[in-house]
């Protein structure tokens, strides 16, 4: 209520962008791409493939009604509350990766030998807030 | 564990610097048969701990593996995972892990018995350090790579004769068990450059056993055309047998490793219960009581 008088006379459509910043905030958690190449580590030597890798990472703040969109815990709004509420020394919910996929990596060992080897979470493929 | 949540602070950098020999090292902390299944591990530590501004490459010198084995392991790369390095969903492949082993350099020695024409004989002595106790035997090969170009002919057989040999308390060697295989190769011309002989019942028990080291001798006869015409050495096809390499494939079950099956069971969370058959009023006492269960919910 105090919030429309407050609120300047604008068209309906900017009103919903007005909305928009209590609802989502505007960087919002989100996955990021990010590549790079063994080269630049200089590990190519002996990780022979692949030669591009896109571990990709999660970045962004968590909404303060953290719901399913995030699969997040209930925890995760009662951490907020904490925070807005009780303790600000305890950390907001922190926007992480909540699902990776695996990484297949060719390398040479130390003896010469050759090994294929599957390596499980070494991509994030989705964020959420905890 | 010993590294999860532990802030590598700069202490651990001398740590890490340390050679992988020394107590100071952390990795030595890890239980010798998980250690080497981190093989990532190692160099992502020191990379964290020490800023990155040295290369892992300069701390550890590696021998340069066999061009051959290099050109086909990463033709098996390219069978088993996309460009970007997600491995592909292939039901068939059950392994998580190959490796791919060269005989030791000073024991490869060819002899070939001229007087009975092609037979190839050779000692190999394969050091299997960097298998690790997690990582589960599922199939192994003897590689070998033609050389040369085969002669125009339809198929080739084969026979090989292997025999693992123990080292005695004199020191003098002795097979301890010995195995034969036959197997025919069919080649167009100049396209098959692999052959790959399934030793895996032959090696199982010495691997199973946890050796270190393989000793075996190894009699490769091969002769044009198809059995029984060829039962003579007189047509043997003249050809380079370049040492073989052996190849694992290995199931790791360190938590690193990626599990296929653990995968697909984690894409089925919530596998739909089939709803038990029984009679309508099985159906409606069973749908009260979900509903009373429910309700005290």
């Amino acid at each position: 209520e105090e919030n429309l008088q407050e609120a300047p006379t604008t068209s309906p459509s900017d009103l919903s962008q007005y909305f928009k910043q209590f609802l989502f905030p505007q960087n919002e958690c989100e996955l990021h791409n990010f590549r790079l190449s063994f080269s630049q580590l200089k590990w190519d030597k002996w990780i022979i493939a692949p030669h591009r890798y896109s571990p990709q990472y999660c970045k962004g703040d968590c909404p303060r009604v953290v719901g399913h969109r995030y699969g997040s815990p209930v925890h995760t709004m009662v951490q907020n509350i904490i925070y807005e509420k009780l303790d600000p020394s305890v950390p907001k919910p922190s926007c992480v990766p909540a699902e990776y996929s695996p990484l297949s990596v060719l390398t040479i060992e130390p003896d010469g030998s050759i090994v294929y080897k599957e390596y499980e979470d070494m991509i994030a493929t989705k964020c959420t807030c905890r | 564990p010993h590294y999860r949540g532990q802030v590598i602070s700069d202490k651990t950098s001398g740590l890490l610097a340390a050679p992988e020999d020394s107590e100071l090292n952390p990795l030595l902390w890890l239980p010798k048969s998980v250690r080497h299944g981190y093989a990532l591990l190692p160099p992502l530590l020191k990379v964290l701990s020490d800023q990155g501004h040295q290369n892992w490459e300069s701390e550890v010198p590696r021998l340069q593996p066999d061009s051959r084995a290099l050109r086909y392991m990463k033709r098996l790369y390219k069978m088993s995972a996309t460009k970007d390095g997600i491995p592909k969903a292939n039901k068939s492949h059950l392994y998580n892990t190959v490796r791919l082993f060269t005989p030791c350099s000073e024991c490869k020695h060819l002899h070939r018995d001229l007087m009975k024409g092609d037979v190839h004989s050779v000692d190999l002595l394969f050091n299997l350090d960097r298998v690790t106790a997690l990582e589960h035997l599922l199939k192994s090969v003897l590689l070998y790579s033609f050389d040369t170009s085969v002669p125009n002919s339809s198929s080739i057989t084969c026979m090989c004769h292997l025999s693992a040999k123990e080292h005695g308390f004199s020191g003098q060697v002795c097979p301890s068990i010995s195995h034969s295989i036959a197997f025919s190769l069919h080649f167009e011309v100049r396209k098959r450059k692999w052959v790959e002989i399934d030793v895996t019942s032959f090696l199982q028990p010495l691997i199973a056993t946890n050796r270190r080291n393989i000793h075996m001798a190894v009699n490769v006869t091969c002769l044009m055309g198809e059995p029984p015409q060829n039962t003579k050495l007189e047509n043997p096809i003249n050809m380079a047998l370049v040492p073989p390499s052996l190849l694992l494939y290995l199931n790791d079950t360190s938590e690193q490793a990626y599990h296929r099956w653990n995968s697909l069971r984690h894409k089925r969370k919530n596998p739909v219960r089939p709803r038990p058959r029984n009679s309508p009023r099985g159906d409606k006492e069973n749908s009260q009581g979900k509903r009373a269960s429910r309700r005290r919910r």
